[in-house]
């Protein structure tokens, strides 16, 4: 909340858009700047309505450098865009760096996820500390059809104008926190010496030489990869990862999406009777990548391409341990399936789990 | 003498730096070196105070993640302070 907790006295604001980039269609603009008004009028009693050619509340434009206001842009890329406080004249209003790479997709800057930001400013909130949030400073892309208000933003604008009248409150996403106990993974990956935790929109990078754990948007390094991503392993020997979501999946070559993916999985030999894979893992030694569906799992051979005969079958009946598994990876020659809060260590020539653990040890908290 | 590439170097960062905590942790655009108090220098505590914000390592040194986080495009908007 912005220091002197300015607001708007009244719940229906209105909005104009001064001038457009001539970066986007105006159309786009239009719906841009529409979707982000939503964003915050979908959990407040707040209502924004467009007006054309008279003083509205906020007024929305594109400038240049020095454009007047004690605050000049600075060109591409830095400051992309900034607002006021709730107020009479300026405040409210939202100005955009013309100099910018306005898109309405991952490209450059989407301009939906700025302006939602900058109204956060021109409602009342100032920046928050919660890298998941939307009033976090730094800009970061999420694909507008996927966008989630997080929870950090709704508790935030609802301290100051109240809940939305809707019958059944919205709720956002919540920013995991590495040394949550309650912590759990979608999937898990190494990746060239670091290991990847996945989970919702993002991702925990756990690097050997690094004490924090990092924790981005999945979109940060792969904008156009899905979020919620379910499971994935990484072939060391053609330094490759893949990634499954649903029926399809992904690979990445090194650090980049090889183009022609996403295929459907069953590319790799599964029947159409399977949807989805939970999770998987490459045994380094065997070069043989183990799958894991509902309660089974299935072994493919990765230099001849297809599925071992045989299979799938019962995850107890090899790791002697009656579970679905969350996610699951390789390291050190030992195999970790994860389930839940729980992890546990398997040891594939003693054919036995030899330790359980919590899912989030490998956090130094 | 040209300065050597090192020095420029250095001082182009800090003077990046400076006009980051300037613009967003309302770094005295005027701390004259008589004003020092006897106390941290102002930039340093500026520092520490946007390594604090973005959940970096508290070193009060623009070490590389602070610099990567500092380059990180954003809103014009200081994190901390009335902006009016």
């Amino acid at each position: 909340i912005t220091t002197g907790n300015p607001k708007w006295k009244k719940n229906n604001l209105t909005y104009r858009i001064l001038n457009y980039t001539p970066k986007m269609r105006r159309a786009d603009v239009d719906a841009a700047i529409r979707k982000a008004f939503s964003v915050w009028s979908n959990v407040t009693p707040l209502t924004f309505q467009k007006v054309e050619d008279k003083e509205a509340d906020i007024m929305l434009s594109f400038a240049y450098r020095d454009h007047y206001d004690n605050s000049p842009f600075d060109g591409p890329n830095g400051q992309l865009a900034h607002a006021f406080q709730p107020g009479e004249g300026i405040g409210g209003d939202v100005h955009f760096d013309e100099e910018e790479a306005w898109t309405k997709d991952g490209r450059g800057y989407n301009l939906f996820i700025v302006t939602a930001h900058e109204l956060g400013h021109s409602l009342g909130l100032s920046h928050s500390n919660d890298p998941g949030a939307l009033m976090y400073p730094t800009y970061s892309y999420t694909d507008p059809k996927e966008f989630l208000l997080p929870q950090d933003d709704i508790d935030g604008i609802q301290a100051i104008y109240g809940r939305s009248n809707a019958a059944v409150q919205p709720t956002g996403p919540i920013t995991p926190q590495a040394c949550d106990p309650n912590l759990t993974f979608d999937a898990i990956t190494t990746l060239r010496g670091e290991i990847i935790f996945f989970k919702g929109r993002y991702m925990l990078r756990r690097h050997p030489e690094r004490i924090e754990t990092e924790i981005n948007f999945i979109s940060l390094f792969w904008p156009t990869l899905p979020s919620g991503i379910q499971a994935a392993y990484e072939n060391v020997e053609r330094d490759e990862v893949l990634l499954f979501k649903e029926d399809k999946y992904w690979v990445l070559n090194g650090y980049n999406i090889v183009p022609g993916y996403p295929k459907q999985i069953y590319h790799l030999g599964f029947p159409k009777t399977v949807k989805r894979v939970n999770a998987a893992y490459n045994d380094e030694t065997t070069g043989k990548t183990y799958f894991f569906t509902a309660d089974r799992y299935w072994r493919y051979d990765e230099k001849k391409k297809s599925m071992d005969h045989g299979y799938p079958r019962k995850i107890v009946s090899h790791f002697g341990k009656k579970i679905r598994v969350d996610a699951a990876f390789q390291e050190n020659g030992y195999v970790y399936l994860f389930h839940g809060k729980t992890q546990f260590q398997f040891d594939p020539h003693a054919k036995q789990i030899v330790r359980e653990m919590e899912s989030i040890s490998w956090f130094r908290c | 003498f040209p300065v050597a590439p090192e020095a420029e170097d250095e001082r182009k960062t800090l003077q990046f730096v400076e006009s980051y905590l300037q613009n967003f942790y309302s770094l005295q655009r005027d701390h004259q070196p008589h004003l020092r108090n006897k106390g941290e220098n102002p930039l340093a505590t500026k520092l520490k105070e946007m390594q604090a914000f973005f959940g970096l390592q508290v070193t009060g040194k623009p070490d590389p993640e602070t610099l990567e986080m500092m380059k990180k495009p954003r809103c014009g908007i200081p994190d901390v302070e009335q902006y009016v």
